[in-house]
């Protein structure tokens, strides 16, 4: 493909991604960097706090003078509040798989692909795109959640029950190592189509297609990281070991969660969740 | 496939209405 069409390429699928992408990089650094004048995170940093904060955790772009005003929900005891929240957790995660999917969809070439194909491609890439989509709202002490409403902090995470206080700390070890190559919105967006696009995923009927498509983006990924990144020639290869770590961390994520599931006995995981984990590695 | 992953394959199938999670 001409230089050209890679560069509408990416124009394209950072367009996709703005659009459905609620919280993008550069809003989340916004926010992590307090430049959102005045309007900043309510911070949950112990069992207080995250009762207070847990009403919004589901809450979609709360306005700020209800959020001030809000009334505190009754005290649950700890391990209740860890479960409701865990809840809470799993309907945004069900919401951000519809996003990827959206922004799968937007890819060009992808809903030409076999429907099977399309299938497998967001049940093994969708956990990947989001723990990447994470690594920017997250710095060394802690994550933004709920759309950048709400930061968590890792000490925090970190001092809840097992096995919840093993759930994000590999997600800050990769972030704080994926935020130091400095990526854009661009780029993000068409590395998710990278990920996406893998076809060596089990099960699939039509991997040409598949790797055609992939190849292309590639292609507007090394042009694009070349062009906004001149200093960093490394970048294209080093964003490319990423996907490695990737595949382990999901692989421990769904590991977790199959625990989950045995141990809590009242944990009840989202249906599109469990369709995508089940038989997943 | 398709029976075992009903949803995912709604949400691929259908782009304008929301679908129920």
């Amino acid at each position: 493909p001409e230089s050209a069409d890679l560069r509408a390429l990416s124009r394209q699928l950072c367009l996709s991604y703005h659009r459905h992408f609620p919280l993008t990089k550069s809003k989340a650094k916004a926010i992590l960097s307090g430049k959102t004048h005045g309007n900043s995170p309510f911070v949950i940093h112990d069992m207080k706090s995250l009762t207070a904060g847990q009403y919004f955790i589901n809450c979609r772009q709360l306005p700020v003078l209800e959020r001030q005003r809000s009334v505190l929900p009754p005290e649950e005891p700890a391990g209740e509040l860890e479960l409701s929240v865990f809840r809470r957790l799993q309907f945004r995660s069900a919401e951000a798989v519809q996003e990827v999917t959206e922004f799968a969809k937007s890819i060009p070439g992808f809903t030409e692909l076999d429907m099977n194909d399309q299938v497998i491609l967001l049940k093994y890439g969708v956990i990947e795109v989001m723990t990447t989509m994470l690594a920017p709202l997250m710095n060394k002490d802690g994550t933004l959640f709920a759309y950048g409403q709400i930061f968590m902090t890792r000490e925090f995470l970190k001092s809840l029950r097992k096995p919840f206080c093993e759930m994000m700390e590999p997600k800050f070890e990769f972030a704080v190592k994926f935020n130091v190559l400095e990526l854009d919105d661009s780029d993000m967006a068409l590395f998710f189509a990278v990920i996406i696009l893998s076809g060596d995923r089990p099960g699939l009927v039509n991997v040409k297609p598949i790797e055609d498509l992939q190849e292309t983006v590639l292609l507007a990924l090394e042009l694009q990281l070349k062009t906004i990144h001149p200093d960093c020639p490394q970048l294209f290869a080093k964003l490319l070991q990423k996907m490695t770590d990737l595949r382990q961390l999901v692989a421990d994520h769904v590991r977790l969660i199959h625990l989950l599931k045995k141990q809590e006995v009242q944990m009840c995981l989202h249906p599109l969740l469990q369709e995508i984990m089940r038989d997943l590695y | 496939l398709k029976e075992k992953h009903k949803i995912l394959h709604r949400l691929l199938q259908n782009s304008t209405s929301p679908v129920d999670l």
